[in-house]
């Protein structure tokens, strides 16, 4: 199932690091 | 570990987002500071003031002190964002040696300095405009910019 994978592939894998940086409280340390 | 020729060729790319008015297409041409300097203005105008980057000299020439007086200006600054606003200390490992940036244009070091400014942007009280502009980026070169923010991480101290 391609969907399955979604989070596996290399945009996902991207996508998930950068949307959790977002997620990051501004200016909190880490 | 990322590769550090790799995380500069890459980090170029990103630095050229800023739209620096000096350019920021080579090596080369970031071993002045002053595209560097103009960056971290845009990253944090109050931190890395008008007054700060009046000091940058812009006409440097081939004079590789001139350079070097600039790049020691970045960098300090640059640590001292670290400690002061983000309050975390720089590794000694990621420290650039300047004078190899200034008379030998390596890529290695300039790679780490890029990348300490990288964290000032994906930091500072504006980092979610910054994310997002990288998150526009090739992706090949988003792969890199992602293993040197980890990098970073990883390194970090508080």
């Amino acid at each position: 199932d391609p969907n399955m994978k979604a989070g596996t592939t290399s945009e996902g894998v991207l996508a998930n690091f950068f949307n959790s940086l977002l997620s990051k409280k501004t200016g909190s340390p880490g | 570990e990322v590769n550090k020729t790799v995380l500069c060729e890459s980090l170029i790319i990103w630095l050229q987002t800023f739209s620096t008015p000096s350019p920021c297409k080579t090596v080369h041409d970031l071993t002045s500071g002053v595209a560097m300097a103009q960056a971290l203005h845009q990253i944090d105008p109050s931190w890395f003031n008008e007054a700060w980057l009046s000091r940058i000299k812009e006409d440097v020439g081939d004079n590789w002190r001139l350079k070097v007086n600039n790049l020691k200006k970045v960098l300090q600054l640059t640590v001292d964002y670290y400690n002061e606003v983000l309050a975390q200390q720089v590794s000694d490992v990621l420290l650039p040696d300047m004078n190899l940036i200034a008379e030998h244009a390596h890529p290695v070091h300039l790679g780490m300095l890029l990348q300490l400014i990288l964290g000032c942007a994906i930091k500072c009280e504006k980092k979610h405009e910054y994310i997002q502009i990288i998150m526009t980026l090739e992706e090949s070169v988003q792969h890199v910019v992602m293993t040197a923010i980890q990098e970073l991480m990883s390194k970090e101290t508080t």
